[in-house]
């Protein structure tokens, strides 16, 4: 059976994350200056989303099963909100 | 549904196939197309008629990277498609990420399976949640001659357009949940130490040390075998899983689907009189394994590889009151048998049945 991928190095979890919730969760990321507590809050938030709708353990974690999920070929439009 | 319920105000719409992949025929597309439609006129009034030049209401084209809509594809695997919900100029239009490999079967992307998916957005439908539905939005690979619409996405895209105007609603497969009551199963066996239960095209695996079920479409891992599997089983000392619908049977060495499978059950030292087994286990300590027809129960040796003699017999004979089999497996020296949502554990040195339990009891409900 497919086994869980080993665990991302670290470089490549924080990219890959953020890129799916932006994609299909509709993360914004503004550049601006602002505490780092406040962005990885609302990063946090849109996790919980996305492993809300796929039934994963909601802990806001990038964790093995989130990490798998994100990485499953699947359909451009996000998961929430409209598409138009 | 789409937030603000878009939906075209005519049920005719026209689509237009603005350019084809070099990986697959015209005429493969032209029937992927075709047929991923065929998915949604089936079941609602909709009806879809192909143009080939100017507007058309639902535009498809396969592109690169940035194509100029604000979602750029991303490569090879990652996005795959997607669609605008109805709506004048782009609403409607289906995007393929032509860095795909499209393919008519599971080799590469299925552009059937996508393109049904798609046009569900392009009608007015957003993801689904439901892992069997064609609206989730992960893909997973379908052999296209056995897909059926699932009913979730039956009931999304009624919603919008109604029912068709068949006399015979249609109706769709329902996603098995591990905690419905009502859950009975097709197939059961043991595979390394995990448990897996077979619905429909659809396995849940059971670790004996994870507490949640996997669900998971049987495609995902072997995509050689068909859906509605009948019964299984496995014979731990060489490693084989073996696999039985109609009267036809697969081995499975490891992970993989052995080559040259599948075979005629009667290979196994069946009459042609029976044309499919319900059930089947086998005891490792014996070498013995046991296969379940109608009423009627085999006794097959692993080691002589040869039906033993003085079989079939009836199953209540040996077995007791458990009535028709629809699924069986072995663990920790006690056999399991399912019949309908109840499951009977018979402890083979007292020869009896010392428990019933509910069919879901190992999901930890």
């Amino acid at each position: 059976f497919p086994v869980a991928p080993e665990a991302e190095d670290e470089r490549k979890t924080p990219k890959l994350v953020e890129s799916y919730l932006q994609n299909f969760y509709d993360l914004q990321i503004d550049h601006q200056p602002r505490l780092r507590s406040t962005g990885e809050n609302h990063l946090s938030a849109k996790l919980k989303e996305m492993q809300e709708f796929f039934g994963l353990q909601v802990n806001g974690k990038p964790d093995l099963d989130t990490l798998e999920m994100m990485q499953k070929p699947r359909c451009g439009v996000p998961d929430i909100g409209q598409y138009a | 549904l789409t937030p603000g319920n878009p939906k075209w105000k005519r049920n005719n719409l026209t689509y237009r196939i603005l350019n084809y992949t070099p990986e697959m025929r015209r005429a493969d597309v032209d029937e992927a197309i075709q047929k991923a439609l065929r998915v949604w006129s089936n079941v609602t009034p909709l009806t879809f008629q192909k143009v080939e030049d100017g507007e058309a209401d639902i535009m498809m084209s396969f592109v690169y990277g940035d194509h100029r809509d604000y979602s750029p594809f991303d490569g090879p695997g990652g996005m795959l498609a997607h669609a605008f919900q109805p709506g004048e100029g782009i609403g409607g239009d289906v995007h393929f990420d032509e860095d795909e490999t499209w393919t008519k079967d599971g080799t590469g992307t299925n552009l059937f399976i996508v393109a049904a998916h798609e046009l569900g957005h392009s009608l007015g439908l957003s993801h689904s949640n439901d892992p069997g539905a064609l609206m989730y939005p992960t893909y997973s690979y379908t052999d296209p001659k056995e897909f059926l619409l699932p009913q979730d996405d039956i009931d999304g895209i009624q919603a919008i357009y109604g029912q068709s105007d068949a006399a015979v609603q249609p109706t769709g497969p329902v996603t098995p949940q591990p905690c419905d009551p009502s859950l009975t199963f097709d197939a059961i066996t043991t595979l390394r130490g995990e448990t897996i239960f077979f619905k429909g095209r659809y396995m849940l695996r059971k670790h004996p040390s994870r507490a949640e079920t996997e669900l998971n479409f049987i495609s995902l891992f072997w995509p050689k075998l068909p859906s509605g599997i009948q019964a299984a089983y496995e014979n731990v000392e060489r490693d084989e899983v073996l696999f039985f619908k109609e009267d036809k049977y697969w081995v499975l060495r490891g992970y993989d689907i052995a080559p040259g499978y599948p075979k005629p059950i009667y290979r196994l030292g069946f009459p042609k009189t029976v044309k499919r087994v319900n059930a089947a286990y086998s005891d490792e300590t014996t070498g013995k394994t046991y296969f379940f027809t109608a009423d009627r129960y085999w006794r097959y040796d692993e080691n002589k590889r040869s039906m033993d003699h003085g079989y079939p017999k009836k199953i209540v004979s040996h077995f007791g009151k458990i009535g028709r089999v629809d699924a069986a497996f072995q663990k920790d020296g006690y056999v399991y048998f399912f019949h309908g949502t109840t499951q009977f554990q018979f402890d083979p040195r007292a020869k009896r049945i010392v428990g019933q339990m509910k069919s879901i009891s190992w999901f930890n409900c």
